[in-house]
């Protein structure tokens, strides 16, 4: 018994050695790999140790997800405790396909309408739709002083929309203060991502004048690059965070959002507080 | 009762409060207590440092030590724990001690880039480990 105690021990470092990498730690030892032992994090990390993500993201994309990690978390990556934003997660996705169309009437003035394909897959049944935006960034060369006033026509192509008028979106900002756009399109979406649709088809475009010039009639839009559409999502998952739990606060999205109204919000250069919270509400 | 202490009265003395001492460290925490230990480790040495864009280090934290006899008040642990601990003393030294083992935990925040080049903040609960505790 000593002998074969002695090979079942060299047998166990040996299978120790091989397993140097710390995946198969995770993994159950009887190989098959039960999806419910490894929380969606180790998971989806096991899936891909080593590989390179097939797609980079935009530079521009990156550099504002890495603004409102820093806003949303310590160094160290603890949630800080002051947001009193009620998702804990946030995905931003570029659009996977993009092409300009002549405009289709003189109404639209001579910008063209922009198509925009998005794909969410990554989007999963237990996160739930919180707030939507357009993302639009401007470049530096955009920056003058006029006031400027825009008209933003937004319409989901598909899934087919339900023939509602494209919703317009009246709204006026300065380019020189502004690196980013944000359009809310929530009430345009949360039936989407609530139907599970993961293909979201729409058509974007600006008709812009300057308030002291609106004789020079329309103008080009300086959109230096196709909008990326971003989601604040609740994971309703028992490894997601959630830190509203502990506000006792039962949170709602807006119950009935104006038929076909688009709010669109200007953020300011840091885009730091990617969503401001109302000075008036309380923290409980 | 200065008196009544002289020089060779004193030798009984000094072993009674040498005994005395003995006695009472029983009680004293051993010295390497149940707590809260760092170990800060990067992703890229997990090599995940492709998928994860932040935060660049992270620091589980994990409970290491002994659990002291008297673990009622400093470790919020249950009375089972100190019943666990007399049947280890007094009845069957093969039920195991108690264990120091994490009892509180904080989120994290997470950075990814998705396989199709998307990117997702998300957080994380219990993912580090900021209280330890005996059971």
């Amino acid at each position: 018994s000593q002998a074969s105690m002695g090979e079942s021990q060299i047998g166990a470092s040996e299978n120790l050695e091989s397993e140097a990498d710390p995946w198969s730690l995770l993994l159950p030892t009887d190989g098959n790999d039960s999806p419910g032992l490894l929380p969606p994090l180790f998971k989806v990390l096991s899936d891909r140790r080593g590989e390179t993500p097939k797609l980079q993201p935009d530079s521009r994309a990156l550099y504002y997800m890495k603004k409102l990690y820093k806003t949303y978390a310590t160094k160290e990556g603890v949630p800080k405790p002051s947001r009193s934003h009620l998702y804990n997660t946030v995905r931003l996705f570029s659009p996977c396909a993009q092409q300009e169309q002549a405009p289709s009437n003189q109404a639209t003035g001579p910008l063209p309408m922009t198509d925009l394909l998005f794909n969410l897959d990554r989007v999963t049944v237990m996160e739930h739709l919180l707030k939507s935006v357009l993302l639009y960034t401007l470049n530096n060369s955009a920056a003058s002083s006029s006031t400027v006033t825009c008209v933003c026509d937004l319409v989901v192509k598909e899934p087919m929309s339900s023939g509602r008028a494209p919703p317009r979106a009246p709204y006026s900002f300065t380019l020189k203060r502004h690196r980013w756009i944000e359009i809310d399109v929530t009430s345009l979406l949360q039936p989407l991502v609530a139907s599970s649709e993961r293909s979201i088809h729409m058509s974007v475009n600006f008709t812009c004048t300057k308030d002291q010039a609106p004789e020079d009639g329309v103008f080009n839009m300086p959109l230096s690059v196709p909008p990326s559409l971003i989601l604040y999502l609740n994971d309703t998952s028992t490894q997601a965070y959630h830190s509203w739990q502990s506000l006792q606060s039962t949170w709602r999205p807006s119950q009935h959002p104006s038929q076909g109204s688009v709010a669109a919000h200007p953020v300011k250069e840091e885009a730091s507080e990617v969503e401001k919270s109302p000075r008036h509400r309380h923290r409980r | 009762g200065q008196k009544a202490i002289s020089s060779e009265a004193k030798g009984p003395l000094l072993t009674a409060s040498f005994n005395l001492s003995e006695y009472f460290k029983q009680f004293l925490f051993p010295q390497n207590e149940c707590e809260l230990h760092d170990f800060r480790l990067s992703f890229s040495q997990l090599k995940w440092d492709n998928w994860i864009v932040a935060p660049h280090r992270y620091n589980p934290r994990y409970c290491k030590g002994d659990c002291p006899r008297a673990v009622r008040h400093r470790y919020g642990s249950p009375v089972h724990t100190m019943v666990q601990n007399i049947i280890y003393e007094k009845l069957d030294s093969s039920v195991p001690r108690p264990s120091c083992v994490p009892g509180k935990y904080s989120p994290l925040s997470v950075l990814t880039i998705e396989p199709d080049g998307s990117i997702a903040y998300k957080e994380y609960e219990d993912m580090i480990a900021t209280r330890c505790t005996c059971r």
